[in-house]
Order: C-alpha cells, then structure tokens, then sequence
C-alpha cells in the first residue's frame, strides 16, 4: 500500500513509511481511530484544540479529498506532497486557489480576500486600520485582477503566481525534502531495526 | 509598494505553518 500512495508523489516509499509513524500519532491523540479529525489536525498544528484559525480549517477540508470530516493516511501524504519542494508549481498554485476561494465558487472574491486579511490581522499583533486594509485588498485586486471583473479566476491567479513566486511562499514545506532524515527517529520505528541502528 | 494581500497571507499566517505536525511530541 505505501508503494501504491508513494506513485505520483514526490515521496520514496520509505518517506512514506515515515509519514506513515507520524500519521498514526497524530491520528490517535483524541480519538483512537488512525484517522485524523478536525480538532487532531488542530492540536498537531497548535497544541490546543480551541484555537480558531480560517486557513486552518480550510486546510483541514482540502485535505479531507473525500469531505467525509476525516483525513485518511492516504489523503495525508497525497496533500502533503503538494507541499513537498518538488513539487510542481502549478499543483501548490492550484491547491493555493482552492484554500482561498472560500466558499468554493471558482472564484477568489474581494470579500473573501478581505476575509483573510482581517483573519490574519486578528491572530497577528499587527493593528492595521479597516482603510488600508481596503487598500491592500484593492491594490491586490488591481494586480491580480486582470480581466477586471471584480474577482479572480484560476487563470488569472496561476499567471499573477508566476508572475509573484512569493505568493506561493506557504506552499513550501522544506521538512518534506528529506523527511527521513530531518526526522531519525522515524527511521527507527522503519523497516530498519533497532539492532541496526545501534550497530551504526 | 509590491505589497499585496496574498504576500501578506503567504508570509504571516500561522495557520500555514504545517511544521507544527512535525513536531507532535
């Protein structure tokens, strides 16, 4: 089966092996059922289940491919590798598309781009005034908004990507890269055993 | 004058912060 989800990723099977030891902890934090809800995904990113952040949930549902409120372990490494540094840019700017077209109507909307910012705002220390918020959204609309019709399609947002590569700055996971060895200690739960490593 | 709402959100928000699930100690 990891063979079978490492193909069309970026992953090698043992990373997948790997993110498989990670998945099952994360998985059986609140409930016992390898598979990872809402507030699991929360307490990993966070330690704290409570703690309300859009972007989060919205990364929560696009990992939920299925939308059955859970993220299974092939869901997991599937998302995941978008976010690996090999990944091509077309597929984060995608995935990027989707997490900020909130309401999912095929469109980033200014309401839902003001959205975000205020979201943003709200968990940063920053105290920006609601008119210069108006103005970035407008500025951001003037630059990604090509067709002018007050909203941004995928097209429109997959050239002003490329044309700003930093806007897909948090689609880049640099972990991802080497996932084995940033974290050795999964390689000791992996095929590899304990003999062995003590042997090293 | 290039900053745009999606830099802002790319490069501010923690709720992109995935490393967090790789330290799940």
């Amino acid at each position: 089966d990891f063979v079978n989800i490492a193909s069309g990723t970026p992953f090698t099977v043992s990373e997948v092996e790997a993110l498989h030891d990670l998945f099952r902890k994360i998985s059986n934090t609140v409930v016992k059922d390898n598979l990872i809800h809402k507030e699991e995904f929360h307490v990993a990113l966070f330690r704290n289940k409570k703690k309300q952040n859009l972007f989060v949930d919205r990364l929560f549902d696009l990992f939920d491919q299925k939308g059955n409120g859970v993220i299974e372990f092939g869901e997991f490494v599937r998302s995941l590798s978008v976010f690996h540094p090999g990944a091509p840019e077309e597929q984060k700017a995608a995935f990027a598309f989707k997490l900020y077209d909130l309401r999912q109507t095929g469109f980033i909307e200014r309401n839902e781009l003001k959205e975000m910012v205020c979201a943003l705002l709200d968990e940063s220390e920053l105290d920006i005034t609601s008119d210069a918020v108006e103005m970035i959204v407008d500025r951001t609309f003037d630059q990604a908004d090509t067709k002018g019709d007050g909203r941004i399609d995928q097209e429109e947002w997959t050239a002003f990507a490329k044309d700003n590569p930093y806007v897909l700055r948090n689609m880049t996971l640099p972990y991802l890269k080497d996932i084995t060895m940033v974290f050795p200690s999964f390689v000791v739960h992996s095929e590899i055993s304990e003999a062995d490593m003590a042997a090293k | 004058r290039s900053c745009n709402a999606f830099q802002l959100i790319s490069s501010m928000s923690s709720g992109f912060d995935l490393s967090g699930l790789f330290e799940s100690e």
